[in-house]
């Protein structure tokens, strides 16, 4: 389970 | 968005925020190692490369601002107005044994070998040394102000509240960033002995004074 969306944390 | 990820980001607010004030109102950065904010300056700057080209939400881009902002104004503070309270005796962390080490991880372990990705892993392993020259400086002054505890709890907070985020959002959201996560760990791990201090001291009103 890879991250999915792009980097939406800071 | 969730409340762990949400409260982590207050926790880092408030750090920053602390650690200004306590610079404005005491017009002294005594105690403050310079070293580990030039390593957040780093470290934001190298993470928010993205901050212009990809738009998440009026929420992340202005805390991406303000991090940014208050990192440099920092700097400024301790560099230049308040130079003369910087104590640069105590604050001789040597950064270079933390930034090639990380650089050189971040080219070999990544998610992808592509620019943007190994400069954002870079930034996430140096995050999670980047208070080491802060801890150092205090083991070497044997003590810490109050409010620099305060911020060092806050700081520290953040990312473990952030190791909460990653267990939600897997269990949530099936997200999960090996890298992120391993990195955060170690970096909560750095502060457990501050933890520790700062639960059984400052909570009692007393001042942090390691055994110097």
């Amino acid at each position: 389970k890879k991250k999915k969306k792009g980097k939406d944390e800071l | 968005m969730n409340i762990f990820r949400l409260c982590g980001d207050m926790s880092h607010l408030a750090a920053i925020i602390i650690l200004l004030l306590k610079m404005w109102k005491t017009r002294s950065v005594a105690g403050i190692s310079g070293k580990s904010q030039i390593l957040f300056a780093t470290v934001f700057t190298a993470r928010y490369l993205d901050l212009f080209t990809s738009f998440i939400s009026i929420y992340n881009t202005c805390m991406k601002v303000f991090f940014i902002g208050t990192v440099y104004f920092t700097i400024y503070l301790i560099y230049m107005k308040f130079k003369a309270t910087y104590d640069s005796n105590h604050d001789s962390f040597r950064v270079e044994f933390l930034i090639v080490p990380v650089g050189g991880l971040a080219f070999l372990v990544n998610h992808e070998f592509a620019p943007l990705e190994i400069i954002w892993t870079f930034s996430i392993y140096l995050e999670s040394v980047a208070i080491l020259p802060q801890l150092f400086m205090i083991s070497k002054t044997g003590e810490a102000e109050t409010i620099t505890s305060h911020y060092l709890f806050a700081l520290g907070s953040y990312r473990a509240l952030y190791l909460c985020n990653w267990i939600y959002r897997y269990y949530a959201e099936g997200f999960f960033d090996l890298i992120a996560v391993v990195a955060g760990v170690v970096q909560t791990i750095l502060y457990c002995d501050f933890f520790y201090l700062y639960i059984t001291k400052v909570m009692k009103g007393k001042k942090i004074s390691l055994p110097a």
